[in-house]
C-alpha cells in the first residue's frame, strides 16, 4: 500500500513538465527514503535524477519498495487536470497494475480522482559517484535558461569554460560567434539573485545545446541552478526543490574525436 | 571535430 500526500501539489505539475520532454518511459521508486526516479534519454546522453524526500510529503506511507512504471506523457496529461493549489496524494495498492492521482481544491469542495495504467520498464539503474569537481557555479535558474535559449539561436553546442575571470558560456554556427561571461556577483540584496563561482581548477567542456535547453524547463522550480564542473565527468545541472528534494540533469560531454 | 559521448560511459550499471 502506497500513499504519499502532497500539499503543494504545484511541484509535482512542474516535475514533470521538466522531464516530460527528456525521458519518455520511466519508473518511479518509493521507499522510506522518499518518491525518486532514475531514468536516461533515449539515446543515453542525458540521465536525470528525482528526490522527492519522505518528510517532504504531509502524509507518506509506504510499506514495501515500491517500482512503478510511467508513461511519462500520460502522466503529465493527468497532473495537468490537478489545479496549481491543489493537494495531489499518489496511492497505488500492492501488486495493482494502476496508480490513482487524487487532487483535492484547498477549500476541499472539489475532489477528483485520475487512475493511469502502469507499464513495465525495464530500466537499468546507474552508480553515480560521489565526485570533486573542478568547478561549481551557481547563479539565477532564468538567467541560466536565458543563457542557453539565446545560444541555441547561433549555434547547436556550449563550451563551458571556468577561470578565475568567471563562468563563460561560448558558441559559434554558421551566422557567426557568441560568448557570455558571468562574473561571480555577490552583492545583490537577494541571495537567490548571485552568482558564486567555485573553482579548484580551470575547466572547459563541450555540450549540446539541446539537452540544456530541455533542462531548463525545470525552471520553474528554483530561483537557482548549479552547474558543478569536472573534465572527466558529466557536468550536473541542479534544481533545489525546496524543503524537499532536487531534480539533477547529468549531460555527457562533446569530445574531442 | 567533437564526438557526442554517452553517460554509460562514465557510470556503470548497477
Amino acid at each position: 500500500m502506497l500513499e504519499l500526500r502532497l500539499v503543494q501539489g504545484s511541484l509535482l505539475k512542474k516535475v514533470l513538465e521538466s522531464v516530460k520532454d527528456l525521458v519518455t518511459d520511466a519508473n518511479f521508486d518509493c521507499s522510506a527514503t522518499g518518491f525518486s526516479l532514475q531514468a536516461m534519454d533515449s539515446s543515453h546522453v542525458a540521465l536525470v535524477a528525482l528526490l522527492l524526500r519522505s518528510e517532504g510529503f504531509e502524509h507518506y506511507r509506504c510499506d514495501r519498495n515500491l517500482s512503478m512504471g510511467m508513461n511519462l506523457n500520460n502522466m503529465s496529461k493527468m497532473l495537468k487536470c490537478a489545479g496549481n493549489d491543489d493537494i495531489i496524494t499518489i496511492k497505488a495498492d500492492d501488486g495493482s497494475d494502476t496508480v490513482t492521482f487524487m487532487f483535492e481544491s484547498p477549500t476541499q469542495d472539489k475532489i477528483a480522482d485520475f487512475e493511469m495504467k502502469l507499464m513495465d520498464i525495464d530500466s537499468e539503474h546507474l552508480g553515480i559517484p560521489e565526485a570533486e569537481y573542478h568547478a561549481i557555479v551557481r547563479m539565477p535558474s532564468a538567467e541560466f535558461a536565458r543563457i542557453c535559449k539565446d545560444l541555441s539561436s547561433i549555434g547547436d553546442t556550449v563550451v563551458i569554460s571556468v577561470t578565475k575571470e568567471g563562468v563563460k558560456f561560448s558558441t559559434r554556427g554558421d551566422i557567426g560567434t557568441a560568448n557570455i561571461v558571468c562574473r561571480q556577483n555577490t552583492s545583490v540584496d537577494k541571495p537567490e539573485e548571485s552568482t558564486i563561482i567555485e573553482m579548484n581548477e580551470p575547466v572547459s567542456l563541450t555540450f549540446a545545446l539541446r539537452y540544456m535547453n530541455s533542462f531548463t524547463k525545470a525552471t520553474p522550480l528554483a530561483n537557482s541552478v548549479t552547474i558543478s564542473l569536472s573534465s572527466e565527468l558529466p557536468v550536473v545541472v541542479e534544481y533545489k526543490i525546496a524543503e524537499m528534494g532536487y531534480i539533477r540533469f547529468y549531460l555527457a560531454p562533446k569530445i574531442e574525436d | 571535430g567533437c564526438k557526442q559521448s554517452t553517460i554509460t560511459k562514465f557510470f556503470s550499471k548497477l
